[in-house]
């Protein structure tokens, strides 16, 4: 998977970290320290359709059975996370109450095209 | 910035204003996926040791006294069921101070409507401290109560769990209350009332010796939340 750089042109992970701290949320946010909300962006054009592995969404199905069934279409291909991981929180709920969280899907590791 | 979107015909922002619209979106992505309306206001600090006392007990996968193993280290939540660790801290405001008080403990707890909480595993943790006579017997026998909420201290109450602890030596004690947790939040309670005694000769060996004490009574739970809604859904086998 690709990271992007300045300029974005091909589908890549864009990283994107925010700190609890800068935002104020530190006090009730007790680990981890920030946030890796990455995202995917950049063209799929129809060369890179399905690379650089299949991404798993409902768009990569359907589009693969257009493909397969030799179905022209103006459909083109979505750059979307091929791999994510939950994101472990600790923190304070309203009621002063320590929680501790896994919470699946939260950070895009790579990015690939449907 | 990023050059505009094609297919969305989203105008191209400058960085500034992008990254400010992202951060907005991250907050709400973070309290939705936490089953939180806003962020939880902070009004009352535990003291810092006390919460590094709880932190550790929830990661420490210590066997207790009684052979149980704690919390921390019971059954694995299966990943497709969001599943949480709780430490809660009693409301000390409404807890009496002195070695001879009852120790009363009060915990909130809040429900959102249309979801249950199912109570994987719960235990109390109370610091006792040692017996002064050293020529006793130094088991104890230590009880703990269910008020009924609003019941004042003593009366109306019904005993959850009876056990001897060794008091040669001060230190943390569990008490295993995990239907007790349930039937209480089963109920829709708010205030989970609870009261310990661990009496020698008119002592209390298990009441706060101070509101700021590193070793405040806390309760921990592994919980699960079912979705009422999903109690109506058939499941393909």
């Amino acid at each position: 998977s690709l990271r992007c750089g300045d300029d974005v042109s091909v589908c890549c992970k864009r990283d994107f970290y925010i700190k609890f701290k800068d935002i104020q949320w530190h006090d009730w946010i007790i680990a981890p320290e920030g946030y890796h909300m990455n995202y995917c962006m950049g063209q799929c054009p129809q060369h890179l359709a399905g690379s650089p592995g299949i991404a798993s969404s409902f768009h990569a199905t359907v589009f693969s059975q257009l493909k397969v069934n030799g179905i022209n279409t103006a459909a083109s291909s979505c750059c979307v996370p091929t791999e994510r991981r939950p994101l472990s929180m600790v923190y304070f709920n309203s009621q002063h109450s320590i929680v501790k969280t896994d919470v699946p899907d939260m950070i895009v590791e790579s990015c690939g095209c449907t | 910035g990023s050059p505009g979107c094609a297919s969305c015909g989203l105008p191209a922002m400058e960085r500034d204003k992008e990254e400010s619209l992202m951060i907005e979106f991250a907050k709400q992505q973070l309290l939705d996926k936490l089953h939180l309306k806003e962020r939880p206001n902070i009004t009352q600090t535990v003291p810092r040791a006390a919460l590094l006392i709880a932190l550790r007990k929830l990661h420490s996968g210590r066997v207790g006294q009684d052979g149980t193993l704690e919390v921390a280290n019971s059954r694995p939540i299966p990943t497709n069921d969001q599943g949480y660790e709780i430490v809660s801290f009693a409301d000390l405001s409404e807890t009496e101070i002195g070695d001879t008080a009852s120790l009363s403990l009060t915990f909130q707890f809040l429900q959102e409507h249309g979801q249950s909480i199912q109570v994987l595993q719960s235990s109390l943790w109370i610091y006792a401290r040692s017996s002064e006579d050293r020529h006793r017997d130094s088991r104890l026998s230590a009880r703990v109560f269910l008020s009924a909420e609003g019941g004042l201290s003593g009366s109306n109450r019904t005993l959850v769990m009876e056990k001897m602890l060794e008091v040669q030596e001060s230190g943390w004690h569990t008490f295993p209350i995990t239907r007790t947790l349930q039937a209480f939040l089963d109920g829709g309670q708010r205030r989970l009332q609870l009261e310990v005694s661990c009496d020698e000769d008119g002592k209390n060996l298990c009441s706060l010796d101070g509101s700021d004490t590193p070793n405040q009574p806390f309760l921990v739970a592994q919980v699960r939340l079912r979705d009422d809604h999903s109690k109506h859904t058939l499941r393909k086998r």
